[in-house]
């Protein structure tokens, strides 16, 4: 048997140095651990990479914690606007859906996508057409509504700044001074 | 952003990629992680790959595609093709962020170029880890 692995990511942190507590440190590590282990699972079961890829990110979906699914951030408009895709080195078939809306797991619709049309990209209504084909059942606002979320998009809203889901230092201290200055130009 | 890349028990690897974009986005901005090749890619000739970072430069770059490009082209391996790439070719125009990577023999490479990454690894070979860094 050769070895079989998996790796994740959660994005790039939202919470800069010093913001990070203890608890919601090891809330996150156990999220992570959650979705290593639950793709790790598939692949010791003798699924596919594509099985196991999908598990995991369906499982970081399902977490309120990152920057996707039910943790998605708010748009100008305080929308949630999805991206996902998925692609099997095997075949070289390819999934990606864009700018979605209410579904749950869109990392599955981009699967969809992959093994159920004869498209690479489905983006905006068509992408939420061709989910409602499939009988995916859209979930409303509230389920994506996180208060840490929405404290973000309120420092920047009405200004014309936008907010990486990870911040270096440098990246951190432009966005709040682009968007201090945006603000207070209001003002002269 | 969240990606998961995988290297099954015959050798197939898959990527996966998802994300909900940037705060206060407009103009229906869309970033790398839904697009092939940028993003998110994977082909058992090379790598399987899923990106996170500023999305506009990844687009610039390719930067999936570019990792497999050096694995293929000049024979590099995985954690030096993508290492070339994180800390090098975005570099270059300005991009930060990293990316995961497996190649077909369950290899794995994780480089980052700025901080706050969120991160795990788990093999058959004994690895078993979860770090924010």
């Amino acid at each position: 048997m050769k070895t079989f692995s998996i790796a994740i990511h959660g994005g790039a942190g939202t919470l800069v140095k010093g913001m990070m507590t203890p608890e919601l440190e090891a809330q996150y590590k156990l999220a992570l651990q959650n979705a290593l282990d639950a793709g790790y699972a598939l692949l010791e079961d003798g699924k596919t990479a594509v099985d196991a890829v999908e598990e995991a990110v369906s499982v970081l979906e399902d977490s309120p914690l990152f920057n996707a699914g039910k943790g998605a951030v708010f748009t100008a408009t305080e929308t949630h606007e999805m991206d996902a895709s998925i692609m099997d080195g095997k075949t070289l078939n390819a999934g990606a859906v864009s700018l979605i809306t209410g579904i749950k797991n869109p990392v599955k619709l981009s699967r969809d996508v992959m093994e159920k049309s004869e498209h690479v990209f489905l983006a905006g209504d068509g992408a939420m057409q061709f989910a409602k084909e499939l009988n995916y059942k859209l979930k409303d606002a509230s389920y994506f509504y996180d208060e840490f979320r929405h404290k973000q998009w309120l420092d920047i809203k009405d200004t014309d700044s936008f907010q990486l889901d990870h911040a270096s230092d440098k990246n951190e201290k432009s966005v709040a001074e682009r968007s201090r200055s945006q603000k207070d130009s209001k003002f002269g | 952003t969240v990606g998961a890349v995988a290297c099954d028990q015959d050798g197939n690897i898959a990527a996966a990629t998802s994300t909900g974009g940037m705060t206060n986005k407009k103009w229906g901005r869309v970033g790398d992680s839904p697009m092939i090749g940028a993003g998110n890619y994977a082909n058992n000739k090379t790598c399987a790959i899923s990106c996170t970072g500023s999305g506009e430069f990844f687009i610039r770059g390719v930067v999936a595609y570019d990792v497999a490009c050096l694995m293929e082209h000049k024979g590099m391996s995985v954690k030096d093709a993508s290492s070339e790439v994180i800390h090098k070719r975005i570099l270059d125009i300005g991009g930060d962020g990293g990316l995961i990577a497996v190649d077909t023999n369950g290899n794995i490479a994780m480089p980052f170029n700025t901080e706050g990454m969120y991160r795990g690894q788990k093999s058959s070979n004994g690895i078993d880890d979860v770090s924010i860094y």
